[in-house]
């Protein structure tokens, strides 16, 4: 489904140029799920925002069903990203200001769908993370793994392809961390979502059909669940 | 040091009323090593912020060393704050606009230092958490694992007594966790600085003198590392 080939990002900042991304090739399946592990700094949400669009490399290919992404106009990458893909940000980028419910349900205005609709859906994604209750909330009124539970609800909204989650149990316990992988590995399992996710949790692994090791820019190495 | 005695914390929204802490009473020893775990949404957070005196109980007592801590006056309150606690918030709360330095640096300058003390004393906390390199970017040119430990350099950069650090590394792999909790483990044992943490990380547990459990906003457990 994914293909990067040779991807690179460079940073520049004044004399100091940073190499996030050193040459990673990678293909990534449809309906698998994939782990990202690598200690900090080593790439991960930087082959992310690859991965799901929100940057270009400096130098490489990423392409999803062919495709190459950056080749979109914009509005047609935009409509690509919010159909077809599901983000669980790192630092989650929930908006202060809206509800729970609010936040949710965003992506499915943006897709166009009627405002009753959107909130049904969001309600329904709130309520398969265990947050329906608290959908009149603001993201200050939240602990923060209830505000990282609201952004993996917004991932799900739209039924997306492919679920790109960075992190996404970094703030959970370990049983609502568990129950998060059991979601994910369902819609894995059941629906076909490819799945990838970064994360320095184990217990992705015993769910992961395939893990991918980042270090300093580079694939390290890749292991399969019956390798692991 | 520390004594809670029957704190609770409501908070209400319209005709909803969140019991966030329900009559915690608890007793913090000088130099010890304190973890405090629980599930999400059980009162972790709202009790750092108790004991930090960052926000007040609804009902209930927190005195540090005898001091009854929302009797100080503001000014009086912030000095305390600055001088003696150092914070790890689960959010960081570093300022977008400031380079890693500049935040590191703001609590040193509170505190009264020159600039060019504040600086040095900085690059020390830097160096200390293994980002020196990387002072002069900001946090969205950091990863989220390195914005944590800008975070937590922010933390000990007065030299703190009490360092509250909230699930300070949920965004760290195995090793660099581990790196941050020996640093936690050595101010306690070197320095006698009151480590306070809330956490999901179970490498905490074999470093902590003591772990409460919370649940539903109440002490469910305490157990000292011998009954571990
Ligand atoms: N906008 C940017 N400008 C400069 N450097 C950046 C930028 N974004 C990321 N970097 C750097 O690129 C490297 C990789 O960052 P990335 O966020 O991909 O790491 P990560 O593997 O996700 O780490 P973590 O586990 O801490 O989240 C890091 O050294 C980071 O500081
Ligand atoms: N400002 C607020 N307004 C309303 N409810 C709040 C507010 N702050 C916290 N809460 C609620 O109080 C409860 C306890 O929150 P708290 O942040 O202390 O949990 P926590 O144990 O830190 O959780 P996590 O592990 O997810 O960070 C939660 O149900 C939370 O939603
Ligand atoms: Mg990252
Ligand atoms: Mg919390």
């Amino acid at each position: 489904l994914v293909h990067a080939e040779n991807v690179c990002k460079s940073f520049r900042q004044g004399d100091q140029v940073i190499q996030a991304l050193r040459g990673i090739s990678l293909d990534i399946y449809r309906g698998e799920y994939l782990s990202i592990m690598g200690p900090s700094g080593s790439g991960k949400s930087t082959l992310f925002n690859m991965i799901g669009a929100l940057d270009r490399p400096t130098a490489g290919e990423i392409t999803i069903q062919g495709v190459a992404i950056p080749a979109l106009a914009s509005r047609e990458l935009s409509y690509f990203r919010c159909r077809y893909i599901g983000y669980v940000f790192q630092s989650y980028n929930l908006i202060p200001s809206l509800s729970a419910l609010e936040n949710v349900s965003l992506p499915a205005i943006f897709l166009g769908l009627a405002p009753a609709e959107a909130q049904a859906a969001a309600m329904e994604a709130l309520e398969y993370v265990g947050l329906g209750n608290r959908h009149s909330h603001r993201p200050g009124e939240l602990s923060g793994g209830q505000q990282q539970r609201v952004a993996i609800a917004r991932a799900l909204v739209n039924k997306p392809a492919i679920l790109l989650a960075d992190e996404p149990t970094a703030n959970l316990d370990f049983n609502t961390g568990a129950a998060i992988i059991k979601v994910f590995k369902d819609l894995s399992v059941d629906r076909g979502v490819t799945v990838i996710s970064a994360t320095h949790d184990h217990k992705m692994l015993a769910n992961s059909d395939r893990v991918v090791w980042i270090k300093s820019g580079e694939v390290e190495r890749i292991r399969t669940k019956a390798e692991l």
